[in-house]
C-alpha cells in the first residue's frame, strides 16, 4: 500500500542524505557512530532470512540496506575517522543491546533463532536512534542536513503505522503483529520532540538548535 | 532454525 511504499522510500532517502552529507562534506561529524553501528545490528539480525526471502521487492531492500550501512560504517570507522568526535558519542549502547535481548528472549513469537533474532532485531530498531538524539542534545544544535536525515529515517517508521491500519481494515485475517507495532510506535514517539522541532525550526528556514 | 511467522515487511 502507499504508506508502506512511502515509509520504505523515506527509509531509502535517509541513506541517501547521510551518503550525500558524508561524502560531500567529506565529514561524519553530528553523526553518531553508536546509532549507525546498532543500525547495522539491526539489518544484520533482521534479514538472517535473505535467502528465502520470496518477494523481490522485499529482497531487493534487505541488500541495499545491510550494504549501504556497511559503507557507512567503513566511511565512518576508515575514510572520515578523524572527523568522528566520540568524546560526543557517549551514550550507553550496552543498556539498548540488553533491552532488546531481553525482550527477544521473552516474547518471541515462535521459539526459533530466526524469530527470536526478528525480534531482537524490531526491538533493537526502535531504540537504536537514542544514541544520535543524545548527541544532539550535548551539541545542541545540527547542521540542516542531518535535520533532514533525522526526519526521513523518523519518518519512515511513522508511515509504517497508518500502513498497519491499512492492511489491518483491508486484510481479510485482520491479522497484527504485535511486536512490530509497539515497537514501531515507540520509535515513532521518541522522534516526537525532534519532529516538533524540525517542524518549528527546519521547515520555516532556522538552524536546528534546541531551546 | 528458521522462524516461519512469515514476516513481510522491511
Amino acid at each position: 500500500n502507499l504508506f508502506r511504499v512511502a515509509g520504505d522510500m523515506s527509509h531509502l532517502a535517509s541513506i541517501f542524505i547521510l551518503l550525500h552529507k558524508i561524502v560531500q562534506l567529506k565529514s561524519c561529524s553530528g553523526i553518531s557512530f553508536k546509532s549507525q553501528l546498532l543500525y547495522l545490528i539491526v539489518y544484520i539480525t533482521r534479514y538472517l532470512d535473505l535467502p528465502w526471502t520470496p518477494s523481490p521487492y522485499n529482497f531487493i531492500f534487505k541488500i541495499l540496506f545491510i550494504s549501504s550501512q556497511l559503507y557507512i560504517i567503513y566511511l565512518m570507522a576508515r575514510a572520515y575517522r578523524p572527523t568522528n568526535d566520540p568524546n560526543l558519542d557517549t551514550f550507553r549502547v550496552e543498556y539498548l543491546l540488553g533491552f532488546a535481548a531481553v525482550l527477544a528472549v521473552l516474547f518471541p513469537v515462535r521459539y526459533t533463532v530466526l524469530e527470536i533474532f526478528w525480534a531482537f532485531s524490531i526491538w533493537l530498531e526502535s531504540v537504536a536512534i537514542l544514541p544520535q538524539l543524545f548527541m544532539l542534545q550535548r551539541t545542541g544544535e545540527a547542521e540542516a542536513i542531518t535535520a533532514h536525515y533525522l526526519f526521513a529515517l523518523g519518518t519512515y517508521r511513522a508511515l509504517y503505522i497508518p500502513n498497519w491500519i491499512y492492511r489491518y481494515v483491508t486484510e481479510p485475517t485482520h491479522k497484527i503483529d504485535t511486536i512490530a507495532v509497539v515497537a514501531g510506535v515507540l520509535q515513532t514517539v521518541l522522534y516526537s520532540d525532534f519532529f516538533w522541532i524540525y517542524y518549528t525550526k527546519v521547515m520555516k528556514g532556522e538552524k536546528f538548535k534546541l531551546p | 532454525w528458521r522462524g516461519d511467522a512469515g514476516h513481510d515487511e522491511l
